[in-house]
């Protein structure tokens, strides 16, 4: 018979699975809990594998594979229990064009849902936005805020 | 529940006086290097009750209050205030819509408001208990956070999840 | 009288203020040894000053402000000490455009004397290379490498 | 002294043999993520002697060896052959050119060669004291490790500093 956390965990790990599975197009994910004689303080295992490749265990993951398979986890938490607003700060760095894109399309979807204010500094991520706002310092060491359309971008995203 | 405006004043590199209205949906904040866009991440930490200053790359409280440029003085103070839209009543307060406001002086006085009407850090904190934005939350992901829901302990992950559930 | 690797320090202390300077067109740097009795056990403290900023402690530094200090302080121990090869694993993800071509021009200077074999996916640093390896995986989970000119990048590049 | 030619089979990700001609200036490494680029380092790492699984992001020495994908199967063994320009006789052999390689085997044997003669990995790793690529080194900075050099504690930074004078 399973605890609460139990519970839980396998609609968590029924996210994972799906919003890991969209994201990569493929593939699969798995959120387990450890083989401890007390399943109260038993710590969460994920396993991954990537279209195509075989299942390994994370560290061999790189590190585009690794920054696309935390943003499912995160996606997947959001999904399952959303919040009122996600703060997101160049999460999308490591990210190939590929991945990028995908990222993107998958964030604007959640966006119809959740407030999201996402700090990057790349396109495809930008494009995505409904409000784009470009930070500068016209004067050494003083932020300004000034509000911009997607063409005013190029001159101000670094 | 969404945040709708902020407003930062004195707070590390936000010397002057600034607005920023937010829309429900997708919002991008992009610019160079170095010019203050995970500062505002910090100040939405701040105002929404943040205790431990190492969270905002601090050591010293006082290190998120402006402390001079080549052409600018230090200041005494740094404001931030925060309106968010509460018309689903998420958080435990009869009002569509509420402000909330946190200042830190030089002296080391601190100063919280909710609505105006001045309150403890511990009140600010506990408005938003049962939200989904705790300790471990996933809501913010800071610069270089991305990868510690997976290089933790398993526990650690399980601490994260307990937070979701 | 000063230990041998306090004179080390200083001549380290003088290569990176100088390289700093180089890599950021202007501010201040220093390396100095923590106040402490034993000379053989104190630590090495770095002090930055971005340009038309007070000096302020590393980790009030922004992203990109820390990543490019962190390149300003190897490449310094590389032209005081030169390494016969150096191996750089994608150092230029967090920098904006302008930090992005400073550093492709310092490090494109560097390589008169020392050979480098860097991994990027940034556009500029691309161009700085004089020989160009694309990876890739045809078949899923086996890599295949073949020699690139610039324009061909384009196609490959992540 | 500079690197030539890297020869690469059944290392991680590359299970078919590969030959990559090194220029001695700049040579640039491009392709998307998961494609084999860090496995690249790793595997120039792997054959100057690192002897530590974890610095190659393995758990397991068997970690580097090719364990198949959908399409292939596992390979037995993990091959790397480096070749190096020692003109300048920066390395203290009598040779213009030397040439390292390295070979794991499924069954927990190990082959190291310097010019094709059998070495001990330490053999191999006596070749670089004094050239100024030692652990504490600033000639390889993997990926996510560019940070270390300031996150570090100050000592960890003078020992840094030690292994360059
Ligand atoms: N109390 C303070 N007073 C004045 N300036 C400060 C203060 N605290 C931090 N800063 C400055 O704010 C800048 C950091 O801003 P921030 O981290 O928001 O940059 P960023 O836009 O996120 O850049 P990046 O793209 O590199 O991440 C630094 O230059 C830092 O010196
Ligand atoms: N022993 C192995 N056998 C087969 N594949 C492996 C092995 N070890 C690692 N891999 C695979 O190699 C890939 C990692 O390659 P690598 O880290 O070189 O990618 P990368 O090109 O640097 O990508 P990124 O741009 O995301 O950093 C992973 O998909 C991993 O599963
Ligand atoms: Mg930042
Ligand atoms: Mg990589």
């Amino acid at each position: 018979m399973s605890t609460d956390f139990q519970q839980f965990l396998s609609l968590a790990d029924e996210s994972f699975q799906q919003t890991f599975r969209e994201i990569f197009g493929g593939g699969e994910a798995q959120l387990s809990l450890q083989q401890e004689e007390d399943p109260f303080t038993a710590g969460v295992e994920i396993m991954v594998k990537m279209p195509g490749k075989k299942a390994q265990s994370l560290n061999l993951l790189s590190g585009g594979e690794r920054a696309l398979t935390c943003i499912a986890f995160i996606f997947a938490l959001l999904r399952l229990r959303p919040a009122p607003f996600c703060l997101l700060d160049e999460i999308d760095a490591a990210l190939d064009q590929t991945n990028l894109v995908r990222f993107a399309h998958f964030i604007k979807n959640m966006a119809e849902s959740t407030q999201f204010i996402v700090i990057t500094h790349r396109q495809a991520t930008i494009e995505a936005g409904k409000k784009i706002y470009g930070v500068t310092m016209p004067q050494n060491g003083v932020s300004s805020v000034l509000s911009l359309t997607l063409p005013e971008v190029e001159s101000i995203a670094g | 529940m969404h945040l709708k405006r902020l407003e930062i004043k004195g707070f590390k590199s936000f010397a002057d006086y600034t607005e920023i209205h937010l829309d429900p949906g997708m919002n991008i904040i992009v610019g160079p290097n170095g010019c203050g866009k995970s500062n505002v991440v910090d100040a939405i930490r701040w105002v929404l009750g943040e205790p431990n200053i190492r969270q905002l790359r601090g050591q010293r409280n006082e290190d998120i209050i402006f402390n001079g440029s080549d052409e600018k003085r230090p200041l005494g103070m740094a404001m931030v205030e925060i309106t968010i839209d509460n018309s689903n009543h998420v958080l435990p307060l009869d009002y569509n819509e509420v402000t909330l406001a946190r200042k830190y002086y030089r002296s080391g006085e601190s100063e919280f408001f909710i609505n105006r009407s001045p309150v403890r850090l511990k009140d600010i904190n506990q408005l938003f208990t049962g939200t989904g934005m705790g300790k471990q939350g996933y809501s913010i992901i800071g610069q270089g956070e991305l990868e510690t829901v997976l290089k933790g302990q398993p526990f650690d992950r399980r601490l994260m999840l307990e937070e979701a559930s």
